[in-house]
């Protein structure tokens, strides 16, 4: 019961923390062209971590947002307006903070539960791994 | 000095999970 397999179908979060389940749902994403949802996710996650006196995090929280935020893109299109509008901000008055993308990255997280997940749980990429 | 997409890079991988 507590092997990987079992564990990817409790939840994201499971299928996230195990490198096997986190590269296959990947190939998943890539074929349904929404990768740069779980990109976004994993940087948000690895963008919390950064020390803030470093300078390089203020160059990756302009990344973020220029890369994932502000394009028209599978994140930027399900963000809310608000959520984007408060990164955008931030970034242009350099005042970042650890939890600056928390927000966004729960609203991406949402609807990776509740439509790639699902989907990737009857998926043909997943099915055969089993 | 890393261009902001190494810096990028580095940031996704560093939060991937780990070889088991």
């Amino acid at each position: 019961p507590d092997s990987p397999l079992a564990r990817w179908t409790k939840s994201l979060h499971s299928l996230l923390g195990d490198q096997d389940g986190a590269r296959l749902f990947r190939v998943f994403l890539e074929r349904e062209r929404c990768a740069d949802a779980l990109d976004f996710w994993f940087a948000c996650n690895g963008f919390r971590q950064m020390d803030l006196k470093d300078g390089k995090t203020l160059r990756v929280a302009k990344a973020i947002y220029k890369r994932y935020v502000e394009t028209d893109g599978v994140v930027g299109r399900r963000l809310k307006p608000a959520t984007k509008t408060f990164i955008r901000d931030n970034v242009k008055r350099q005042q970042i903070d650890s939890a600056m993308f928390d927000q966004a990255q729960t609203e991406i997280q949402t609807s990776m539960e509740e439509n790639a997940y699902q989907t990737f749980l009857q998926s043909d990429i997943y099915l055969e791994y089993v | 000095l890393d261009s902001e997409d190494d810096l990028l890079l580095k940031c996704i991988t560093s939060a991937m999970p780990k070889q088991k």
